[in-house]
């Protein structure tokens, strides 16, 4: 572990305590996307199947229950109770369009063809592109609440601290793992217009709307 | 490259 890695895995985690805690205050999940909290809640569903079979410490399992558990709250408090605040007009991305390929090519590019490193591949994939629809939503409404550009900062800033962290390791233990960085990689780069708007707009006080 | 080693990241 690396400060850089904790440093991501608490804004990580920041990230999804913002989103829990705006929907259940404002008992509102206006503004949010629902199809990017079910494709996040597969992407820990699909990564943390060793959960009880592979212990790495109890930071480790611990942090990966929160997740899950928070994860398929966020799904729940979203299509079941605040059901009537989901802004289904606007949350329009076809999920199929990014499982279906980003299933193909975790079957195609992997380190090992075995069901536990497919799904994990298949889970570093997806979680590339999960935000995808929160974006697309965002640009369709061309605004964003303030404490939803928060969550998204802080999910873009996470995968930016592990790209940090997967240097530090390749410079320290000459770890890498291709699939990983290349994932991330593009994770990352989905959020820099965000990262632009949310330094130039939101940090001053303004509202965050994209030019229409 | 070496094989990945344990997937110890989350």
């Amino acid at each position: 572990m690396n400060i850089f890695r904790l440093l991501g895995d608490l804004s990580h985690l920041l990230a999804i305590i913002i989103l829990l805690l705006k929907i259940w205050r404002t008992r509102s999940c206006a503004g949010v996307s629902g199809k990017s909290q079910i494709l996040f809640a597969l992407v820990f569903t699909t990564r943390y199947l060793d959960l009880f079979t592979n212990f790495i410490s109890m930071y480790n399992s611990a942090m990966k229950l929160i997740y899950l558990v928070c994860s398929y709250a966020t799904v729940f408090l979203m299509y079941f109770k605040f059901k009537a605040t989901y802004d289904s007009n606007h949350d329009t991305f076809r999920m199929e369009f990014l499982v279906v390929p980003v299933g193909g090519l975790a079957f195609l590019v992997n380190h090992d063809f075995t069901p536990l490193e497919i799904l994990w591949t298949f889970s570093i994939y997806l979680e590339a592109v999960a935000i995808l629809p929160q974006l697309f939503m965002i640009s369709k409404t061309g605004e964003a609440e303030t404490i939803t550009s928060h969550y998204l900062f802080a999910l873009g800033s996470y995968r930016a601290l592990y790209i940090v962290n997967w240097v530090f390791r390749f410079y320290t233990e000459g770890f890498f793992d291709l699939i990983a960085i290349v994932a991330g990689c593009v994770q990352t780069i989905l959020y820099c217009d965000f990262f632009y708007l949310y330094i130039t707009k939101v940090l001053k006080g303004k509202q965050l709307t994209l030019p229409a | 490259y070496d094989l990945p080693q344990l997937k110890d990241e989350l």
